[in-house]
């Protein structure tokens, strides 16, 4: 990617002696996702050391794919098709690549992002240039293919990552996921909890279905579950109104066609009933009458189709440009597109100034001015609108999403398959592309656990979700609370659990949350999974020794006090955790604590209130008693308040974030 | 419908394996092969040897009922689909 190494302070990273030297070139990370493009020159092995000696994966053979397609960059590359063609048939092999070759171009992205090579001078089509990388430049990539034109079944995608296991895999990344389930039902927890025991770092993506809340997916404990948010760059593409008014919006349209002077402004859902009204609003195939659009900008609404298929639609119309505008699902939240004509997505409050504009003139008229990449944009890091949001309903116990990472407008690499529309009609081809969600940040997030997998390769995976975690920050570039692009307001611990990534703090976070595979199997028991259940993930029969009082005893990063109220009770609840901290930093560090939380509703003890720690690796253990009102809640209703608890030596804060909720 | 035939995922305890049986390919093959009556060949779609134990196969509904009765077998699970981010 260009530009988020830089924001993330990875260029920095390079030079920090000794956690920085190491960039993960003995660390191997699987992506499982929609395969890979091997000709992309972010898999290129240039000045790449040999293959680590632990990797035992292949490159498997396939359509228009080969052994020699893998190098010391690509190290494994395979494909899972057997569950997805015994549902939907064989695969049409001259339509789909059977074989880990990506045609969709989201695997060769999430790949890149997480461990792409330096490619000098990306860019697409002249936007978001400079030099591309992944997050761990010199770690090994193995790419799973396990989703198909059809979707991502669940029995290939178990299959991948029980092979990426065996293969040797230190670090599985999945852009990917699916609705809510126990864990012991859900392919990807399964699958999961067997790699954390093999110490295997797991991110995961939160989803994209925010801003509701209740809305995560992968929210196991065993994963770092990672929401996305803004860079500070843009893409400005201004409409100038035929009344003089310019308003501001982003596109990554690239071509001939720049509208230099006014045409003729439509509003296709200008006569649409307030129930809902025609679909002509929404730009959909088929409903643009040419008599209407030609040669004018054409204002569409989002919802139901890609925001790129409105383009293509308004442009087979022989529509002029488009203003895509956002409705209240997505706010004032900005994504860019590379669409196939001038186009500019603008946010709510916008485009309803535009429809105004149309509605109340006689002949209304404006063009579209592109302004290119503007860095330093402010505020950022903002959690983007689509991220998806707390509180986690199958364990409230664990305060999830875990962290949030850039996911928003992203550049890495592309397939040489399809355009960067993904459109069949698009004829471009480009080797970068820009793309938003959640499957953006999650191999950030891997990339970044990857270096700290090759600066400390005794930490077990949940050593370093802590250290991502604790080091996490809330402020963003203006030292305000992260904003919410949803709402315009400041967001909290459901939107972006720890805070934003912080590389350079996580390589060395002074202390860590450890957690060891039969915590994990304690918290099964703490949540009354059948010994049937546990011996699923655990692979074994196991007695329970009950040492959890809760769910929230789990030795987790964060902390999520829940407190169950029973009705027509007016007593305080009180809640009480232990937290054990391993000391990973020097000998002899002394760390003093400090509690923010809600005064009215909550009172909070921490015991003991300092920590002592003689010698390295030590662990010492606190409890944090909170004492919550009886508060007036309505049955089935979450009422949640936030704070946060942090350790500090003077050097290191480690941080918790807190949830109360009733 | 009660015929149709879907995948399922099979969560297998690995070491209530019968002495009978030379190898948990083995094993499966025969779990499976016993509840498909009519319909001897077994389809096993995956093996699933260390993240997770277990495999998935292309049974009906009666015939995962049937096999979730068996020994060994810990639970069946239809596939499901996911979708990119």
């Amino acid at each position: 990617t260009t530009r988020s190494p830089g924001f993330l302070g990875l260029d920095a990273v390079a030079s920090m002696r000794p956690e920085g030297a190491n960039m993960g070139h003995d660390v191997v990370v699987g992506v499982l996702d929609t395969g890979v493009w091997p000709e992309s020159e972010s898999f290129s092995d240039h000045e790449m050391g040999p293959v680590p000696a632990h990797w035992k994966g292949v490159c498997e053979v396939g359509t228009a794919f080969n052994s020699s397609h893998c190098n010391k960059k690509l190290v494994g590359a395979r494909f899972f098709a057997r569950g997805y063609e015994a549902a939907v048939g064989p695969i049409n092999e001259t339509a789909e690549f059977k074989s880990p070759r990506d045609q969709d171009g989201h695997g060769t992205h999430t790949a890149a992002t997480a461990a792409g090579a330096p490619v000098e001078n990306a860019s697409l089509l002249g936007y978001a240039e400079g030099i591309a990388r992944g997050m761990a430049p010199k770690a090994r990539i193995a790419a799973y293919k396990v989703c198909w034109v059809g979707g991502c079944f669940s029995s290939d995608i178990l299959a991948a990552i029980d092979k990426g296991v065996a293969d040797g895999v230190n670090v599985l990344s999945l852009s990917l996921g699916g609705g809510i389930a126990p864990y012991y039902r859900d392919a990807i927890s399964l699958g999961t909890f067997g790699a954390m025991e093999k110490g295997v770092f797991v991110s995961c993506s939160a989803g994209n279905s925010g801003p509701d809340a209740v809305s995560l997916s992968n929210v196991a404990p065993w994963i770092a579950t990672i929401g996305a948010s803004t860079l500070d760059r843009d893409f400005p593409a201004f409409i100038r109104l035929g009344n003089g008014m310019n308003y501001s919006g982003v596109s990554l349209y690239h071509g001939r066609q720049v509208l230099g002077t006014s045409v003729p402004l439509v509003y296709p859902g200008a006569n649409s009933s307030s129930t809902g009204g025609s679909p002509m609003n929404l730009c959909l195939a088929g409903t643009l009458d040419p008599k209407t659009v030609a040669g004018k900008i054409v204002v569409c609404d989002r919802g139901i189709t890609p925001r790129v298929a409105k383009g293509a639609v308004v442009k087979a119309a022989g529509g002029a440009g488009m203003v895509l505008t956002n409705t209240e699902a997505n706010g004032e939240e900005l994504v860019a597109d590379c669409h196939l004509i001038p186009a500019s997505a603008v946010g709510k409050k916008t485009g309803d100034v535009i429809k105004q504009y149309i509605q109340s003139t006689p002949n209304p008229t404006g063009t579209i001015l592109f302004k290119g990449t503007v860095l330093g944009v402010k505020p950022s890091p903002v959690v983007a609108a689509f991220s998806s949001r707390g509180p986690n309903i199958v364990n409230p116990e664990i305060l999830k999403p875990d962290m949030i990472a850039p996911g928003v407008n992203i550049l890495a690499a592309w397939t040489g398959f399809q355009g960067p529309t993904g459109l069949s009609n698009d004829p471009r081809r480009v080797k970068f592309n820009i793309i938003s969600g959640t499957s953006m940040s999650c191999p950030h997030v891997s990339g970044i656990a990857a270096l700290l997998k090759g600066a400390h390769p005794e930490w077990s995976p949940a050593a370093i979700k802590s250290a991502l975690m604790t080091t996490a920050y809330t402020l963003d570039n203006t030292k305000k609370k992260l904003m919410d692009a949803a709402t315009g307001n400041a967001s909290g611990p459901f939107d972006y659990g720890a805070g934003h990534v912080d590389p350079r703090k996580a390589l060395n976070p002074g202390l860590v949350y450890d957690i060891t595979a039969e915590d994990y199997i304690e918290f099964l028991c703490s949540i009354k999974y059948s010994p049937t259940e546990i011996y699923s993930l655990a692979k074994r029969n196991y007695t329970c020794r009950n040492t959890f009082r809760s769910p929230g005893d789990l030795n987790y990063p964060s902390i999520s006090a829940v407190f169950n109220v029973e009705s027509n009770s007016t007593s305080d609840i009180v809640v009480k955790y232990t937290r054990t901290l391993t000391n990973v930093g020097s000998a002899g560090s002394t760390y003093n604590v400090s509690v923010a939380y809600p005064l009215k509703e909550v009172s909070t003890v921490v015991e003991p209130r300092v920590l002592h720690f003689a010698q390295p690796n030590e662990k010492k253990t606190y409890t944090i008693t909170f004492t919550g009102k009886s508060l007036p809640v309505v049955p089935g209703l979450l009422v949640a308040t936030f704070g946060s608890l942090t350790w500090s030596d003077g050097v290191h804060d480690v941080r918790s974030p807190i949830s109360f909720s009733w | 419908s009660e015929g149709e035939t879907k995948t399922y995922i099979v969560h297998v305890a690995k070491s209530q394996m019968p002495a009978s049986f030379m190898s948990h390919e083995h094993w499966y093959t025969s779990a499976v092969e016993s509840v498909m009556g009519e319909e001897k060949e077994a389809s096993i779609l995956y093996d699933y040897a260390d993240a997770f134990h277990g495999f998935a196969t292309r049974l009906n509904a009666a015939q995962a009922e049937a096999l979730e009765k068996q020994e060994g077998i810990l639970g069946i699970y239809p596939e499901t689909v996911y979708e990119l981010h």
